[in-house]
């Protein structure tokens, strides 16, 4: 039978933290593996991050929201988190398939990546709660549909400090890593892609610019592509 | 996901988008 939003919604929420169990919060052994398998163990590197993205988090969750729902905050990070290690030991396993290669150092030290997964996660728990959280919870002191609209991408790429173009790379490869993702979260990515191709990517200060121009200098040797591709 | 198109070739990955071929 069809389902009211709200029970469809609560059902996406029981699903999302059915997926991420408690034995997430660390690497799993596997994942673990691939850190040591690495020139520069990224281990400390990662834990180190997240600590501090955390309280950044919730911090600025509890500002949008509220201070007394702070706690939520940390609560969906938390599952961010899990999620962030479950997609990240499936990107490297299907890379270490395509590249057969064990040794992921460079990437996994690159700090912009794991911000940009993370980014994407959370952005995923954030999409699967926003329709019955706030409204249920009584956290909105009245101002629960703009606490809401607060919350909406792009919104973490604002806590994370991070730039739309380098959280677009993650968005494809999240997608194919993850097959529990339901219709509706996979249509929210696309459309945080398109608002991020469309508009985001080109605000003044994207480091796309600086890439286009290193191109034009290097001088373009190829032929354009067609727009149909 | 098969309503979602999917842009990155055989030979592209995560890897390549961050630099790290």
């Amino acid at each position: 039978p069809p389902q009211t939003p709200i029970r469809a919604a609560m059902n996406s929420i029981k699903m999302l933290r059915g997926d991420l169990p408690s034995s997430g919060d660390q690497p799993s052994s596997n994942l673990a593996t691939y850190f040591k398998n690495c020139t520069v163990d990224p281990t400390q590197g990662i834990q180190k991050r997240l600590e501090m993205l955390g309280q950044v988090f919730s911090q600025k969750f509890g500002e949008a929201v509220g201070p007394h729902c702070i706690v939520y905050g940390r609560e969906r990070f938390t599952l961010g988190v899990r999620l962030y290690y479950k997609v990240m030991e499936a990107m490297l396993e299907s890379e270490e398939k395509r590249l057969s290669v064990q040794n992921f150092s460079k990437l996994l030290n690159d700090s912009t990546f794991h911000m940009s997964l993370l980014a994407c996660a959370l952005e995923v728990v954030m999409a699967t709660y926003e329709e019955s959280s706030f409204k249920n919870r009584g956290c909105s002191h009245g101002e629960g549909d703009q606490a809401v609209r607060d919350l909406c991408f792009p919104w973490i790429l604002d806590v994370f400090d991070l730039s739309a173009f380098d959280f677009y790379k993650v968005i494809e490869s999240f997608i194919k890593a993850e097959p529990t993702l339901s219709k509706d979260i996979i249509k929210h990515l696309e459309t945080c892609e398109n608002l991020i191709m469309e508009k985001i990517a080109w605000r003044t200060g994207s480091p796309l610019f600086e890439l286009l121009k290193r191109e034009h200098e290097a001088g373009a040797t190829e032929q354009a592509e067609p727009p149909a591709s | 996901s098969h309503d979602y198109h999917f842009g990155l070739e055989e030979h592209e990955g995560i890897s390549e988008l961050f630099d790290c071929d």
